[in-house]
């Protein structure tokens, strides 16, 4: 553990608390995309399956429950306490292009050819490009609200702490984690984009985050 | 540097 990972892990449970709380106190869910937050709770479900093979830390354990249970809660909220404000109209990305691929990938290139391995390779690409269909959502709409783009931003942020993690971790410890550090580069990326609209726009104006 | 995953990162 170094500050890059920790200060990750506490970058993701900020955005997750975020999209959370926000869903909750407003009671609706509008500009959110359930397809993200479905693949999200599927990520986290197929990772964290070795809950019930290995016990590695309390810190481990109490995190990756923290992560089930609060995406979970935020599909339920979208899909069943506050249904009535999802707006599926807009969040038209099919999944299929992405659980596809993710899945032939997952087979062909993993640590070994085992079901808990296969579905870890299956979390780690599948989380690369599961904010995809709420980005396309933006795009499509045009416009997102402030405490949105803060979400995007710490789910963005996490993921670019965990490169710095690795940067370090190879230079310290010699360790590389390949299909996490080339997942994590291609997970980034897309929040390249994102991360200058939300300086620019978000941070300097006030209020929603509208595209040109 | 060989290839290794690491079971504690999230």
């Amino acid at each position: 553990m170094n500050i890059f990972r920790l200060a990750g892990d506490v970058s993701h449970l900020v955005a997750i608390i975020i999209l959370f709380l926000k869903i909750w106190k407003s009671k609706s869910c509008a500009g959110i995309s359930g397809k993200s937050q479905v693949l999200f709770a599927l990520v986290f479900t197929s990772r964290y399956l070795d809950l019930f093979t290995v016990f590695i830390s309390a810190y481990n354990t109490i995190m990756k429950l923290v992560f089930l249970v609060l995406s979970y809660a935020t599909v339920y909220l979208i899909y069943m306490r506050f249904r009535g404000s999802y707006d599926s109209e807009n969040d038209s990305f099919r999944v299929e292009f992405l659980l596809v691929p993710v899945t032939g990938l997952a087979f062909l290139e993993n640590y070994a050819f085992t079901p808990l391995e296969i579905l870890w390779t299956f979390s780690i690409f599948l989380e690369a490009v599961a904010i995809m269909p709420q980005l396309f959502m933006i795009t499509k709409t045009g416009e997102a609200e402030s405490i949105t783009t803060h979400y995007l931003f710490f789910l963005g942020l996490y993921r670019a702490l965990y490169l710095a993690n690795w940067v370090w971790r190879y230079h310290t410890e010699g360790f590389f984690d390949q299909i996490a550090v080339v997942s994590g580069v291609v997970q980034t990326i897309f929040y390249c984009d994102f991360f200058y609209l939300y300086v620019t726009r978000v941070l300097r104006g006030s209020g929603k985050m509208s595209l040109p | 540097v060989d290839s290794q995953k690491d079971k504690d990162e999230l």
